[in-house]
């Protein structure tokens, strides 16, 4: 189930800084 | 109503809200980028293009989200609770606004700013689909009616986004109050037209039910193998269905 979440995860988590 | 009557919270969620022309540039680069890959491939098809279509939306809603206003304050797990419980409302809200605001009658404006003439859409597009194009556009026209403004849409995206019954929030109170301020400055906005409050409400409900419609119809398509695999949309579909 984690892994699912993976896409929508990886865009919030977003570091703009970088 | 712009100048002094403007509420203070309207002015900050139109400014999270993203330039029209820049998704659609955005998203038109990205389709034609794709189409040119599938033809190489020769699997295009029009659904196909509908679900990339409506994955970038998606994208763009997550971006609008994650850098909008109170929302970047809450914890990223949070963020997932509240985007996975209103993923498929904020969608078709996205589509039905673009109508409202920009769209001509008896046609359906796309988020690359292309038209589609309903005589265009398949009759054999089976009842699912059909059913919420109809209903779609009933509430396009009540919408219409009502002259909702960016202003409200605005505001009426907040109000879904920060939803206080979505279940196991950590900030479950910080939600509410977005919420209770959100509907505070949309009754304001409306200059206390309760009348016109009421009914944009009502509007909601509707919008509700017809994303519920929208999920099933792409989980259908989705159990029969018609969907492009590994992208937002298919993984919001399947959170929704574990």
């Amino acid at each position: 189930k984690k892994k699912d979440n993976a896409l929508l995860r990886y865009l919030l988590d977003k570091d703009d800084t970088v | 109503p712009q100048g002094p009557k403007m509420p203070q919270l309207v002015t900050e969620f139109l400014l999270c809200d993203p330039d029209e022309l820049q998704l659609q540039t955005k998203i038109s680069a990205r389709l034609q980028q794709e189409q040119t890959s599938w033809r190489k491939h020769g699997n295009t098809s029009t659904f196909r293009l509908l679900c990339l279509m409506a994955d970038q939306t998606l994208l763009s809603i997550v971006e609008w989200a994650r850098t909008s206003i109170f929302f970047r304050q809450l914890k990223v797990s949070d963020q997932m609770k509240l985007l996975y419980s209103c993923w498929s409302e904020l969608l078709i809200l996205d589509i039905i606004s673009r109508q409202v605001l920009y769209g001509k009658e008896g046609s359906l404006l796309l988020v690359t700013g292309e038209e589609v003439h309903f005589s265009n859409i398949p009759f054999h597009a089976g009842p699912t689909l059909y059913s919420l194009i109809q209903r779609g556009l009933k509430l396009v026209e009540k919408l219409h009616i009502l002259k909702v403004d960016r202003q409200e849409f605005a505001c009426v995206k907040f109000l879904i986004l920060f939803n206080p019954d979505v279940k196991d929030l950590e900030e479950h109170q910080f939600v509410e109050r977005v919420h209770e301020q959100a509907k505070g400055a949309l009754l304001e906005y409306t200059l206390c037209n309760l009348g016109h409050f009421t009914h944009l409400l009502l509007c909601l409900s509707e919008l509700r039910s017809l994303s519920t419609l929208a999920e099933d119809y792409l989980c259908c398509r989705n159990l029969s193998g018609e969907m492009p695999c590994n992208n937002l949309l298919i993984e919001m579909l399947h959170a929704k269905s574990a």
